[in-house]
Formats: C-alpha cells, structure tokens, sequence
C-alpha cells in the first residue's frame, strides 16, 4: 500500500558515484597484510588435488604428525598465523627449543657438559634455514636468557 | 521471496563465532586461514 | 595553502626515504629499528617543529599515495586498479604510511599522558577524510577509493594488534575511527560507499566494536554506522528497484547483519528500535532478520508446539530492553501531553479525532506519515498500557486489554487512518513481535484483539496481509510472529477461515493453506 517514492536529485547523484564505485569493488587483499610468501592470486592447481584445507589441518594433533621440515617451512614462512603457533609447539614438544638471538631452533643432540644457572653447553643440533637441512654444531652455548 | 540468506557464504549454523574468520561484505566465502592475524610471540618475527 | 618553500619536496623526499626503510629494514610486522634511525630525520628536517608542519607532512604523504593510484592506472592505461602493479605499489606506500604514523601515535609524548596520542590519532584521520572528501568531490565518477579504504583498514589494525601503549588508548581509538566513518557516512559520500562497508563489516574492526570492547562500550558506535548505512540503502530499498550497484550493497549488507545475527544477537535486541526507524517499511527480509534475534542466553520454545501456553512462560514477565527515548521520541510537546492525559483520563475528548492530523506530515502518497513517531507512539502507549495492567495486580490477557483508553488509541488508528497509515500502524505492531517478552506477549494480544473485534473485514485482511507478507519471504522468521499468525489461524474465535478474503482466489486459497500447513 506505499507504493514507491521518486528518487531525488541528490539520490540519483549518489547512485551514478556509486555505480561508478561499482565498477571497482574492494578485494580482499585491499583489507590484508602484506605477506611475503603467501600471494595473493593462489597458483591454479589440478582440481584432484585438495582444494581448500583439511577440516582438522588447524589442530595440534594434526601438526604433530607432519615432517620436521614440514614444521620448519611452516614456522619460517607462515609468519604471524596459527599455523607458525602451531608448528612452534609441536617443535617444542619434540624437544626443540627456539634461540631468539639466532632466531633459530636448537635440539640437543647429546647430554650437555656444562649446565649452570645461565647456560647449558654442548652439542647441538639446529635447522639451517639457508641449506634447508639439519646441522650438528659443537660446544654451543646455549644462554637461557635467549630462550624464547 | 527476498534472499536465500543461507546461500551467502556464511555457516549459519557454526557453533563457533563467524566475524573471526569473516571474508567481508564483499567476499564469498571465509578469509584465508593464513590471514587471520594470531598473537605470536614477537619473536617470531622471522622475516 | 602556504606551504612553506620546499616542505612539500622535503616531505615526499622523506616519505620515499622511509618506504625504502620499511620495506628493507624490519619486517612488516615491526619496524622499530627502521623508525629509531628515521625519527632523527624527521626531527632534523624540522618536520616535527610544529603542530602545523606535522599536518602538511602527514597532507603530503597521503597524497602521494593517491596520486600514486591515478598516476599508475593512467600509466595502465585503465580505468580500474585491477593491474596488480597499481596495487602492489598502493599497499606498499600506504602500509608504509601507516606504520610511520602507528609509530609516531605510540611514540610521542611520554607513556603517562595519552592525549597526545589520541590527538595525533585524530590529527591523521582528519586530514585523511579531508582529502578523501576533496578528492571524491574533484574526482567525481573517476574516484578511486583503494588508498583511502586501506589507510583506515591498515592503520586500524595496525593500532589495535596488542600493544600495551596502544591498549591505554583503545577506546579513543575506536571512538575516532567511529567519528570518522560516521563523518565520511554514505550519505555525504557515495562514492566510498563499498570501501566504507568493507571496513566497517571487517573481521577486526567487528571483533573491536563488538566483540572486544569491555562493556559493550562501543556498540552505541556501531549501531550508528549501522543507521548510517541504512539511511543511505532506505531511497532505493524504498522502491525496490534493486539495480545492480544497489543489489550488491544490499548482499553486502545482509551478510554483516547475519554475522552481527549469529554472533551478537543481543546487539540486534537491543538496538532493533533504531534500526526499525531505519529500516524501510516494505524491506520486509532484512526487517525479519533484525526482529529475529533473541538474548544469547535465551531457550527459545518451539514456536510449533501445539498447545503453546504463550502467557505461561516465564519470560513474557520480562521487558526487553529499550535503549531508545521513545517517550522523548514524542513531538511536540503538547502532543505527548495530551497523549498522557488522554491514557490517564481519556480526556481531551479531542485527542482521538485530532491523532491523525498529529501523524500526517505530507499529503504524498508513500510519504504522509511520521514514521518513527508512529513506531514511538505504539511502543510509548503499550508499555504504558502493560504497566497499567501491572499495577491493577494482573497479567495482560484477552480481557484486561479490552476497553482501556489504550485500547480506544490502537482501535482509532486501526479504523481512522487510511491504508498507507492503517499498514504501517500494523506494521509498527507486528515490529513488537520477537522473543518471548512482556511486549511480545502483549502486542500479539493487541493485534489478535484488533482482528477479533473490528468491525470491518478492511481490517481483518490488511492485519493478515501484514503477518502474511512477513511470513512468506525467506527465512528467518520472528518467534513471536510464527505463534501470532498460528494462534490467529487456529483459534477458532477468530474465524480467520470464514473470512472472505481468504478465498478471494486459488492461488490466495493456495498460499493460506501452504503457510497454514507449514506453521502448523
């Protein structure tokens, strides 16, 4: 029973700036964070491969099970998600610790010789992140105040 | 008549919170896992 | 205007200084290291001597990134900053932007005064809506909103990551940016309108304003970008003619009503009446969507249960909360004073005869009546007619509503207006029917009572017409509007079946009987 309204002048000039606005909507990338290994415009891949991620893949149990290198790839360049949070637990938990000076992830590879109040050395193993690959490094001194 | 609201890219029925994971007005569907901003330690700032 | 000899080429010259710094040094969740060495630049540059230098610094660089945008889409050759360069290049030097000003909000004064901080912070959105206003205005149809959106978008995640400097200031971070987009409202300019949505209906900027303020401290705010938005979709929702522009905005803005439905019901409970006044009368969908919400903490019954005792449950002795002063609502004064005199005396004799007039604000077709005073007058005289009630020592039934001067106020609208005012009296009505509620319960009565003893079938079928048209758009559904229309159907005091105008043709036969069966 209203029946419609005429348009107004000035409706009608806010309807051609929003048409014209329409032509270029936002996409989600003008909200998001710049992140450097994750580009925006996802490489197509074969449909037969998993499309979007595993129902449970945000879980600690599911990061539990993926490879060391797996978690080490996660944690360097998912930086700031869940993910990193994640795969930084799980390490964890797999007795990796991580060195804030050098940023990276220590594992004793032996029973240190000294441990004192401020530092444990001894032999250890890290994650080169420039080799991709496991090292040993000896007589390393691993200064609690370092210890994330 | 009016919209299938249920056919909005949106789990109406989740049980947990939709706005953390919310794609905007204008997407389709939820953000991308690896944009939802999560409190790391800062030292994680690795890159 | 007078900007001093050479600060403008300083100041570009320093800003593409400190986009090389934030983008070489740090990383882009921190750039300290990159900001200590910077900030000696500044200082020695002079660009920190004053208040008003710092506002031509912050003047220049904003329009470095915008005409950066034009500059590259005329490189481009396009008209749309779809090439991923003009982009990539945009968020560069804003991101760059923000970071710098972040900085500068958590840096200057000393951690035990804020204001500083917050007049900074304001400072900078200022200036940024300034701007905007000017470029939309100059630009007209060639507008470009990409940096704007992101200079709000980036700076207001940027101040809201969890910092414990900027954590002192997080309301007056809320409130500015709130201020600035109810400033930069659709209203005044359209052409923003889509980045506009797009940052209001963000993850974070919802979670902040609803989720995260402490008391709902900020749902006020929100609700006014919510009414801003409304008022600016109500000329076209008006008329239903959804052209695609429009029709995308209004996608958009179903989609963050149903988030702020599903995760911050209690928000849509209690600010439903701003938005109803909002609202268009035949936006029926997003209507029921706003009506539909229900307290988090509410068992709601099965609206279909047969034998629904609705006056027994307990929380129809419970009002819902009205944030509005719908009694301030009532203009002008002498209206509401003899409004209240007439429900406590029925005196003056006159007021009854004189409501119409009192509504009436145009002879247009579509546009005659004051709508939210109409909304203001129903809610006003039925919570005064329940508190009435109360204070006689009964509940509100069948028989305690009948032949009270409330009764004799709803019954005069029902019959003396014509049918653009008799809808939206009923519709002002059926807004009432949500959640179990003392005014759920109540209005259903009054709608019921209305159709029972009115004399005239016009009537009976506009009432129908208006539950009907609510019923048969998509989901969802106001609780209080399922049990109304199945109460009415299947109470046999009312006759609905007998009525002519539910056979007035097949295919109206049709529907009843498709509604009937689904409620019932």
């Amino acid at each position: 029973p209203l029946g419609p309204v005429p348009l107004q002048k000035e409706h009608q000039l806010q309807f051609q700036m929003m048409e014209a606005a329409h032509q270029h909507l936002p996409v989600s990338a003008d909200s998001e964070r710049m992140r450097q290994f994750l580009p925006r415009n996802p490489y197509p891949t074969p449909l037969y491969y998993p499309q979007h991620p595993l129902s449970n893949s945000d879980t600690f149990e599911f990061f539990n099970r993926l490879s060391i290198e797996t978690l080490f790839f996660i944690f360097y360049y998912l930086e700031g998600t869940k993910a990193q949070y994640l795969a930084a637990k799980v390490l964890k938990k797999q007795s990796w610790r991580f060195h804030t000076k050098y940023m990276m992830w220590f594992q004793r590879h032996e029973e240190p010789k000294v441990i004192n109040e401020e530092y444990e050395q001894g032999t250890y193993v890290y994650f080169d992140i420039e080799k991709w690959g496991q090292r040993k490094k000896d007589g390393f001194v691993f200064e609690y105040r370092y210890l994330e | 008549l009016g919209f299938d609201l249920t056919a909005l890219g949106l789990n109406l029925n989740a049980t947990d919170s939709l706005y953390p994971s919310f794609g905007g007005p204008w997407g389709e569907g939820p953000v991308r896992a690896e944009d939802v901003e999560f409190p790391v330690p800062q030292e994680y700032n690795i890159s | 205007f007078d900007d001093s000899q050479g600060l403008v080429e300083k100041s570009e010259m320093l800003f593409r200084e400190w986009i090389r710094l934030y983008v070489t040094q740090g990383s882009p969740r921190d750039s300290n290291k990159a900001f200590a060495s910077f900030i000696h630049d500044l200082n020695a540059s002079g660009i920190l001597k004053s208040d008003d230098i710092i506002t031509r610094f912050f003047r220049v660089c904003i329009q470095f990134c915008v005409s950066q945008v034009y500059q590259g889409l005329q490189a481009a050759k396009a008209s749309l900053p779809s090439t991923p360069l003009v982009r990539t290049k945009c968020y560069q030097s804003v991101d760059a932007l923000v970071r710098l000003v972040a900085l500068l909000i958590r840096h200057i004064g000393d951690n035990s005064t804020t204001q500083p901080k917050i007049n900074l912070l304001n400072k900078f959105l200022g200036i940024v809506a300034g701007l905007l206003i000017q470029d939309h205005d100059i630009q007209k149809q060639d507008f470009q909103q990409l940096p704007f959106h992101r200079l709000f978008i980036m700076l207001f995640q940027d101040l809201n990551q969890s910092d414990p400097v900027f954590d002192t200031i997080g309301t007056q971070i809320l409130a500015g940016f709130s201020n600035i987009l109810h400033i930069l409202s659709p209203l005044k300019v359209s052409g923003f309108v889509y980045a506009w949505l797009e940052i209001i209906g963000n993850r974070t900027f919802i979670a902040r304003m609803l989720a995260l303020a402490a008391d709902h401290k900020c749902w006020a705010m929100y609700c006014q970008l919510l009414l801003d938005l409304f008022k600016f979709l109500q000329p076209y929702l008006r008329n239903a003619d959804l052209a695609k522009p429009v029709a995308t905005l209004y996608r958009g803005t179903l989609r963050v009503l149903l988030v702020i439905l599903h995760d911050f019901p209690d928000f849509l409970c209690d600010y439903c009446y701003h938005f109803l006044d909002a609202i268009p009368p035949n936006c029926i969908q997003m209507r029921n969507l706003v009506l539909s919400a229900f307290p988090r903490n509410m068992r709601l019954p099965d609206p279909f249960t047969a034998n629904l005792k609705f006056e027994m449950l307990a929380d129809t002795a419970v009002a819902p909360r009205v944030l509005l002063n719908v009694g301030g609502m009532i203009q002008p004064a002498k209206f509401k004073a003899d409004l209240e005199s007439y429900l406590r005396t029925r005196a003056p004799v006159t007021f009854l005869s004189e409501l119409r007039t009192n509504l009436q604000v145009s002879n247009e077709h579509g546009t005659r009546y004051n709508i939210p005073l109409l909304n203001a007058l129903v809610l006003f005289v039925g919570t005064q007619h329940i508190n009435a009630i109360r204070t006689r020592g009964q509940t509100p039934s069948m028989s305690t509503i009948a032949h009270t001067s409330h009764m004799d106020i709803f019954q005069n609208l029902a019959v003396d207006l014509d049918t653009e005012g008799r809808y939206l009296f009923l519709n002002a009505l059926a807004n009432q029917l949500r959640y179990p509620s003392s005014h759920t319960h109540y209005f259903s009565l009054v709608i019921l009572y209305l159709f029972a003893h009115s004399n005239t079938e016009v009537v009976q079928e506009q009432i129908t017409r208006v539950l009907l048209e609510r019923l048969v758009v998509n989901r969802p559904h106001p609780w209080g509007l399922l049990v109304t229309f199945i109460e009415l159907i299947k109470n046999g005091a009312y006759k609905f079946w007998a009525h002519e105008f539910v056979h007035c043709a097949p295919e109206v036969i049709k529907l009843f009987e498709s509604v009937a069966r689904s409620c019932m």
